[in-house]
């Protein structure tokens, strides 16, 4: 499965 | 990290020391929705939790410490400063911004990335940063026309999302697998509800006439 993707956004 | 993106970011920085100065050089209050930085104060605390836990670069550490910072100084300004407190008028305050942090975190428990603590508080925080600014708007409704630096926080704090969107569009095209539609839509939501503030706004800009929103 797609790893989550970080949240690097504010 | 792309050019919308810090647009974005820089653009919703100005919009909060926008706000900070507005409070600090008038000493007053009046115009602006507690309601809604009590809501943005909830975002950014709910967003941030991974702030000690993950670090993604130094730039991104100081944002999340200058905006939560900055949302709890406003909240506790207008709440407890003994001058600036006098000015809020929490008669024309009146939206009822509790059930927002209701509606999005039941939403939140449904529609999430991963049903996880962090994940969960974090589209959380994402859908009610998206409705945040209803009591302001309201509010500018009610207050017919207001000073100046309300109007520019409100249009920077529109546009700071609006950029971001194009930032969303950019990573869309440029990175394989980016998917971040919780967000996405929400942000267009976001922007939706400026629609009818930047017309007006554009409009008095235009006529070089002070903003006047339609009752």
């Amino acid at each position: 499965a797609r790893p989550i993707a970080r949240h690097d956004e504010l | 990290m792309n050019i919308f993106r810090f647009a974005g970011d820089m653009t919703h920085l100005i919009s909060i020391l926008v706000l900070l100065l507005k409070i600090y050089a008038t000493k007053s209050c009046s115009g602006i929705s507690l309601k809604t930085q009590e809501l943005y104060a909830i975002v950014f605390v709910a967003r941030y939790l991974d702030l000690f836990t993950d670090f993604i670069s130094v730039y991104n550490t100081v944002m999340k410490l200058v905006f939560i910072g900055c949302s709890l100084a406003i909240v506790w300004c207008m709440r407890l400063h003994r001058v600036v407190r006098r000015t809020y008028n929490k008669d024309v305050d009146t939206f009822r911004h509790y059930f927002l942090v209701l509606g999005c975190f039941l939403l939140a428990l449904f529609v999430h990335e991963k049903f996880t603590f962090q994940e969960v508080l974090w589209a959380f925080s994402i859908y009610l940063e998206a409705v945040a600014i209803l009591p302001q708007l309201v509010l500018l409704q009610r207050s017919g026309n207001v000073d100046n630096l309300t109007v520019q926080y409100v249009f920077f704090l529109g546009a700071y999302r609006a950029f971001y969107i194009l930032n969303w569009i950019y990573r869309y095209l440029t990175e394989p697998h980016f998917g971040r539609w919780i967000a996405s839509v929400a942000g267009l939501v976001q922007t939706a509800l400026y629609a009818d503030f930047f017309y007006y706004y554009f409009i008095s800009w235009k006529n070089n006439a002070k903003l006047q929103l339609p009752a």
